[in-house]
């Protein structure tokens, strides 16, 4: 469609942007509430000093997310897209111009909390995360296969909470082996630590390949 | 726009189809998630005998919502949209036709879990419930504004969860005071059956006064 069509035009313009900054771009989806904020909230804080973060943060509307983010350390602008229930590459391209690019090593876009539409829509992102939390039950991926099929990594979230829960972890892996088996699959609680370092270790990662 | 004008037709076709038939007829959504079929599950078996339930289960993919719905008793048809990010009212009017409308009292139709789109679709329901989770956090109100703004009634589910989060009951009894004062609050637990009974008594008074 043309709106894909234009979008992708300004993803293929961010990528190249992002590539010649040798920044690592993260595009990190979940639903509403599956604690992809605090998870960069973590991450910021064990990151510290080793990795310069920036993070877009996407939401219908609110300041809550930016807020928070600021307060963990990171550099963080807010977009509203005001009733979109997704970001797209040219808000993104925007949002950019508000952090310092040459300073950094690595951004994150959280983007709006839905399972759907942010499918849809490049960023000019190098990885896709999708966050899954416990306490949504193990059915999602089967239920959203698109969004669940061009994750690159997917983090399950809220691991603490596990055993108020009938989320099937084996059922879970096998899922995603079916779905898509080159994903990376990590199990942490962002609200206990578990889990966090091997995650951090894996942006590390990312961001090594990317300077 | 063109799709919602001609939605809207749908739904005004919908809703006399349904005051013809003396049908109660609610719109659920929520996050992916939340519990909108567990809490349907408990629904159908506390009401069965009494009130006669349908419910359309809408996905983008996968049967296994209506699957669980026929397991409690209910009846159950499930729409697969294969890709939109919400039910419209032409699904409904379709997958209306395979319920046996003259016996039923009430339908529910389960949205596709999705915080932002179902919200601009009238189906040609007479309530919309929101169901929201205790693990989502309470800032889920101010940041779908338009979502929890047109809520009839707001069930906040998982409160058998609430001391392992950070969910601040009165944050949201205020935001909800400040943003639609006339919603109904419920405090359920669908995996205890903590105030399942008061949302059947909202239901059974909603069938009769559709009666
Ligand atoms: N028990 C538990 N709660 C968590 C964990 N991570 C996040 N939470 C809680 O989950 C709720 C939502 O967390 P957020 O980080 O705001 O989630 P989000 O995905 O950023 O939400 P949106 O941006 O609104 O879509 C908050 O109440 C968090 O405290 C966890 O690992 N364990
Ligand atoms: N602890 C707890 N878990 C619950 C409760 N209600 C539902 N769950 C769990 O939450 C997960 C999701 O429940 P569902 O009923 O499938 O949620 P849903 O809103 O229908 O999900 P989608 O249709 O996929 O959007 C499942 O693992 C349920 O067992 C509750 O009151 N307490
Ligand atoms: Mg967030
Ligand atoms: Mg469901």
């Amino acid at each position: 469609s043309k709106v894909l069509q234009s979008n992708e035009q300004a993803a293929v313009a961010n990528r190249e942007l992002f590539g010649k900054h040798g920044l690592a771009v993260i595009n990190m989806m979940s639903s509403p509430g599956s604690g992809k904020t605090t998870i960069l909230e973590q991450t910021a804080r064990t990151l510290q000093g080793e990795v310069k973060i920036g993070v877009i943060e996407g939401d219908i509307q609110s300041t809550l997310d930016a807020e928070r983010i600021a307060s963990s350390g990171a550099e963080a602008v807010q977009i509203n897209t005001e009733g979109a229930c997704h970001l797209d590459a040219s808000m993104v391209a925007a949002a950019v111009q508000e952090l310092p690019m040459s300073e950094l090593d690595l951004i994150v876009v959280e983007n709006v909390g839905n399972l759907v539409c942010p499918a849809e829509f490049d960023l000019g992102e190098d990885a896709r995360v999708i966050v899954l939390s416990v306490t949504e039950g193990n059915d999602k991926p089967l239920k959203y296969p698109v969004m669940f099929r061009q994750a690159t990594a997917i983090v399950v979230n809220k691991v603490d909470l596990i055993e108020h829960t009938d989320f099937d972890r084996a059922a879970l892996e096998q899922d995603i082996k079916d779905l898509n088996p080159r994903a990376q699959l990590f199990w942490v609680s962002a609200r206990t630590g578990e889990g966090i370092g091997e995650w951090c270790e894996w942006l590390k990662r990312r961001v090594a390949i990317r300077r």
